[in-house]
Formats: structure tokens, C-alpha cells, sequence
């Protein structure tokens, strides 16, 4: 899965 | 950022700010789930204590983040001290148990990684897809609801439900894809539809949340 690691959202 | 996300954050402080308003100026929380309300504050501890071990992305997560943990703390405390008497817990009694354990076992199931911060995540946005029950339970006992507690609901409604376009804009704009939170958002918007449907056909028509 691209960066959803990276959690950004709210 | 896009605007329809940006419009879901804005979405989310109006409801908090709607729910403050209604308790702070009838200095009661009649109508108001304390459960809902708590299963909130475990959402937001679990998503955005993040915060404790590093993941700082910007000014605005941060300030937002910051934000719903603190609120949601605030209002538990409005409802359990202050305004306790106008509290009738014999109307708030959605069975909790079923709400976590089902997060629980999904975060199980559906996560990125077999890591603590990863299911703890996951854990958050499937309570938060079931958190509103309560409160709609609560409605749907009494058969009607103030208007500003429909506003609430409606705000907190539409915070997810503009989560949507957000996740079609980044899916083509950006290729960015999430599935675990766009099956939540979904499932967590459906749950809504119901109470969007006698939102918009009566309390915007000017008449009172009534179910028939």
C-alpha cells in the first residue's frame, strides 16, 4: 500500500 | 490538503463547537450520549497519541490533533461533573461492549502491520465508524431531538461522509489509496443516511426532529 504508513489524514 | 478534506476538518470542529454551544448555553446535555461521547475520546487517544512517539506532519495535524484529544476530554468532563444531574443515563444504553469488541476484533483483522501503533490505528477508525450509534439510539428511543443536537449529528455526518471525494480526489490525483479507512468512512457514513434522510426533509424545512 503507497505510504500508508504515512497516516496524514485526521 | 484538498478542499473537500479541509471542508470534513471544518465539518468536525463545527459539530464540536455545536455541542459545546448546546451544553454551555442550556447548561444541560440532555439528548447527548455519553457513550458516543466517550468512545470519541478513545478514538482520538488512540489515533493521535501518535503524537508521542514522533509523527508530527504538520502545524495543522498537530494543532487538530491536539485539539480533538483535548475537546473530547473537555466535554466528558462537562458531562460527568457540571451537567450530571440533566444526564439521564436510563436512555444511553447502546451496549458498548459490542462496539469495542467489534473494533477490536477488525483492527485485528484489517491493519497495515502486525505492530502496536499500526492495530492501535486501525482500532481507532473502526470505533469510529460504529461511535455514533449510541447517540443515534438515543434519538431513535426518544422518537425526536432538539434541533441543535440534529445539527451536531449533521456536522459530525458530513465531517466523514466529505472524507469521500477527498479519498476519490487523492485515489486519481494523487494515487494515494487507504483502504482501511475508505471501507470505515463508508460503512461509517452509511450508518448516517437514515438521520441525513429526516435531517434534510424536516429539520431543514424548519420543523422538528420527529421520527414517524
Amino acid at each position: 500500500y503507497p505510504d500508508t504508513q504515512v497516516k496524514d489524514e485526521l | 490538503m484538498n478542499i473537500f478534506r479541509f471542508l470534513g476538518d471544518l465539518s468536525h470542529l463545527v459539530s464540536i463547537w455545536l455541542l459545546l454551544h448546546k451544553m454551555t448555553t442550556s447548561k444541560s446535555c440532555t439528548g447527548i450520549s455519553f457513550k458516543t461521547q466517550a468512545l470519541y475520546a478513545l478514538v482520538f487517544a488512540t489515533r493521535y497519541l501518535d503524537l508521542l512517539y514522533g509523527s508530527w506532519h504538520s502545524m495543522y495535524n498537530v494543532a487538530m490533533k491536539i485539539f480533538f484529544i483535548g475537546s473530547s476530554l473537555y466535554i466528558l468532563y462537562l458531562i460527568k461533573v457540571p451537567f450530571k444531574p440533566t444526564r439521564d443515563p436510563a436512555i444511553d444504553t447502546f451496549k458498548l461492549e459490542y462496539l469495542v469488541g467489534g473494533a477490536l476484533i477488525m483492527s485485528l483483522i484489517a491493519n497495515y502491520e502486525y505492530s502496536f501503533p499500526e492495530i492501535l490505528w486501525s482500532f481507532s477508525i473502526w470505533l469510529e465508524a460504529v461511535a455514533i450509534l449510541p447517540q443515534l439510539f438515543i434519538i431513535q428511543r426518544t422518537g425526536e431531538a432538539e434541533n441543535i443536537t440534529t445539527h451536531y449529528v449533521a456536522a459530525l455526518g458530513a465531517y466523514r461522509g466529505l472524507y469521500i471525494p477527498n479519498w476519490l480526489y487523492r485515489y486519481f490525483a494523487e494515487g494515494f489509496f487507504d483502504p482501511i479507512a475508505v471501507i470505515a468512512g463508508i460503512i461509517q457514513t452509511v450508518i448516517y443516511l437514515d438521520f441525513f434522510y429526516i435531517y434534510f426533509t424536516k429539520v431543514l424545512k424548519g420543523q422538528k426532529f420527529e421520527l414517524p
